[in-house]
This record gives structure tokens, sequence and C-alpha cells, in this order.
């Protein structure tokens, strides 16, 4: 499914070079479900971006369905993953100018989804993510895990089939965190592929693999039986 | 210290009152360490910022050393939120436009600090932090963690007399989450009040006292014997 190949980052500061990623090579499959950790600044974010699409590794191969994507024109990199991906980021989800359900039905409005279906769903998944009673409040209206809530219905918006996630319930407490898990475990039972950045090790431990980064490269890489 | 006598924080969305805080009675003592709980959007951020001097109640009284400081002209509580007070803040914490070390310095600054000492200063609680080998990064170049980490080095700049931080350790592995904690306890000692929001409970577990709070309310308060 997703094929990384001796991928590097490298970001120029002035004349500094700040690795960001130096030869990650990754495989993963329809319907797994993996956590990603490791120390701040080991390159998880940059690795997510980059299997998802949202940045361009500078050497290395990126292979999806076994197509080079880095052969791809950028209206059909965006094309699929509009139809195919959802994200959840890491900080500055939402466009602070639209609504928690416009922010929600925007993705549908890419795949072409009629306006009564959008907003049908939007308010559907904001509901099933217990923001039901936020529909019209802005991005600065919602308290933070509001607004991390807001952006998963919004990854979920065109039920992906592989769901990128930094830090999904960082921003939330314990029992709020564990039903979001729930739902993601929900998807992969429909498998859904789950890539998920994490610090927290009980978040982990529901995934059957974990990669862990250090310093822009894999350390170590585990299945683990699931429980 | 700092004493909160029935606050309110009412939100007008068109004809619909949210709630945000609804009779919050609370007193804080110098050199205290108390740990702010709850579920997500249950005013935990609101209460923080009415009680930081960064926003203001609908309301109820708040008096710090026991001045009505709602009787304060503005330029005056900007003082002493810029001599006493550090913060650290859910997100948006840093100024896009300027470096690591520029965000450390900007309350400095405001200080009337000398030059050569605000750069010292700043180099070196950034080093204390991990954060010495990326002096230049603006915020949009730095990872999460490493963007939190910066946020507290500016929070310290001013060697405040208390510390309000919403979330510090949410983007951060355990282990660097630890070492916040260190330095946040290292200030306690040095009689630093700290009012933290946070949730995870082996973070809360090192306060000396819990206030949870549920939908806008003080659910529980409890001082806990010191580990
Ligand atoms: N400007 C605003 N206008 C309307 N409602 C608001 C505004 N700011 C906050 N709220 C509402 O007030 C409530 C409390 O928000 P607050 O940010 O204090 O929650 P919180 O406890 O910090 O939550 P979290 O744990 O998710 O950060 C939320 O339900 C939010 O929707
Ligand atoms: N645009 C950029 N220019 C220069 N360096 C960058 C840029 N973006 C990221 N970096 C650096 O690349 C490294 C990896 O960043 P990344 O965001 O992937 O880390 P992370 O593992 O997600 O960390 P965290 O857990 O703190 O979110 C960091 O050390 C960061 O300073
Ligand atoms: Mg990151
Ligand atoms: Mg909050």
């Amino acid at each position: 499914f997703i094929e990384l190949d001796d991928i590097s980052k490298v970001y120029m500061m002035g004349d500094v070079k700040v690795a960001a990623l130096s030869g990650v090579s990754l495989r993963i499959a329809r319907g797994e479900y993996a956590a990603v950790m490791g120390p701040s600044g080991s390159g998880k974010s940059t690795l997510l971006n980059i299997v998802g699409g949202l940045d361009v590794a500078t050497s290395g191969k990126y292979l999806l369905e076994g197509v080079e994507v880095t052969r791809l024109p950028d209206a059909e990199l965006a094309r699929i993953r509009c139809r195919h991906f959802g994200f959840v980021f890491q900080s500055y989800n939402l466009f602070p100018e639209l609504t928690a359900i416009e922010n929600v039905m925007m993705p549908m409005t890419y795949a072409r989804v009629a306006p009564a279906e959008r907003a049908r769903r939007g308010a559907e998944l904001l509901d099933s993510l217990g923001m039901g009673h936020r529909l019209r409040h802005l991005p600065s209206q919602l308290s933070g895990g509001e607004q991390q809530r807001v952006a998963i219905a919004r990854a979920l918006a065109n039920d992906p089939d592989a769901i990128f996630a930094d830090e999904p319930t960082g921003n939330l407490a314990t029992k709020q965190g564990q039903e979001i898990l729930d739902i993601l475990e929900g998807l992969n039972e429909r498998s859904v592929t789950i890539v998920m950045v994490t610090h927290d090790e009980k978040v982990a431990a529901r995934a059957s693999r974990v990669i862990t980064m250090r310093d822009g490269q894999i350390d170590s890489d585990r299945r683990v039986a699931a429980p």
C-alpha cells in the first residue's frame, strides 16, 4: 500500500543543514494500525507529512500502491489525498474563518458531495464526537480539545481509506481520548489504515505496530500482539 | 495572593448564551503548586486566562494581593503581568515572525533588560530546555514539542513569581515532559507559584493541590500530600 524507500528530508538554514529525516525506509500494508513514537524533534511529523503526501522528500522514493508518487502531478496527488486520506495535524488544524460544521464540510465539497448530504453528514460526525452543541462556533470560540475533535471529524468527512493523525488525543482528557481511540479502532476493524503519532504509551499500546524514531531515523519497528 | 470571588464568564453567540464559567470561587496562596483538571470544554483555559489577567470576567471579583484587579487600568495590569507572571498557552504561543531566541527575549525587552543580558539569558534558558541548537529557527521551522519548549523558556524569561501553564507537556514525550516538570518543581521550591492545566494524571500527581472542573464550575478541590 505505502512504501518509503530511503527517504531523507533536509532543510537548509543559511549554510547549515538540518536533517529532519535521514534514510527512512518503511512499508505500511492496508488495514494496519501503526503508532509512531519518539522524542521531540525526532522527525515524526515530518514523516507523517511525507507519507500523507503533504510534503515532499529531498531524496528517496515514495510509492503508493506500487506507483511512484513523486512522479505524479500535483493535481493528481491532491485528488488522491482528498478521496482516500484523512489528516489530523499537530496544530493549526482548522480554517479560522469557518465554523465547526463548515470546517467538516470542506473536504466533502472537494469530493463533490451534494450540499444537503454535506450538512447532514457534518452534523452527524460532530455529534458522534460530542460536538453537536458547537456546530456554529468558530475555532477561536472553541476550547483546545473541542478544536481537536472538530479536526478529527473533518479527517473522517470523506470516509477515507487511511487516516494520518499527529497527536490526536494530545489536548483531550483520558475519557475523551479513549472515545477517539474507540472510533479509530472501529474504523480499523473496517480496514481503514491508521498511522498515528503519539507520545502516550497507553495510546500506542492499542496499535498493532509501534515505530519508534530517533534523530530522523527509525530506531525500532515492532509488531505487537493485538490485545 | 490570588482570590476569585463568584467569577462567571458568559459568551453571547447571537442570542444563545454560552457559560464558560459559572460562579467560580478560588484562593491561591503564594508558593502553591496547583493542577487544574477536567473534561474538554469545562472551562480550564478560560479560568487560567482570567487568573492570569489575560481575560476579563463578565461578573464576580478578582483580587490580587487583596487589591481588586478589575479596577486597575489596563497599563497597570500589563505591567504586573510582565514583571510577575509567566504564561504557557495551549497553542499559538509564539510570535511567528520572530526566531526562538527573539521570542524568549521579548518579555525581557518589556521589562527593560539590557540587550546583552537579554541575549545571554535567552540562550541560557533555551539551552536548559534542550533548545540551544535551534535559537535561530522560526516557529514554523520547529517541531510541536520544540515550539512548546520555546514557549516555556519565554514564560521563564522575567523570573516570574507565578507561572500559569495550559497543558505545558501536551506535545512532549514522557522523558522531556519530566524534564519540564523538574524545572517547574525547582521553581516551586524557590516559592514560585505554579497553576497548571493538565489532562495527565501523572503530571497532576506531582502537584500539592488538584482542582477539578466540570461544566464551568469547580467540581472538587483537594490538597494532596506532597510525594
Ligand atoms: N469566544 C468564545 N465564544 C463562545 N464560546 C466560547 C468562547 N471561548 C470558549 N468558549 C466555550 O467555553 C467553553 C470552555 O472553554 P475552555 O477553553 O475554557 O475549555 P477547556 O476546559 O480549556 O477545554 P480543553 O480541555 O478542551 O482545552 C467551551 O465549551 C467553549 O466552546
Ligand atoms: N522548515 C523547517 N526548517 C528547518 N528545520 C525544520 C523545519 N521543520 C522542521 N525542522 C526540524 O526538523 C526536526 C524534526 O521535526 P518534526 O516536526 O518532524 O519533529 P517531531 O518528531 O514531530 O517532534 P515533536 O514531537 O516535537 O512534534 C526538528 O528538529 C525541527 O527543528
Ligand atoms: Mg511533531
Ligand atoms: Mg483548554
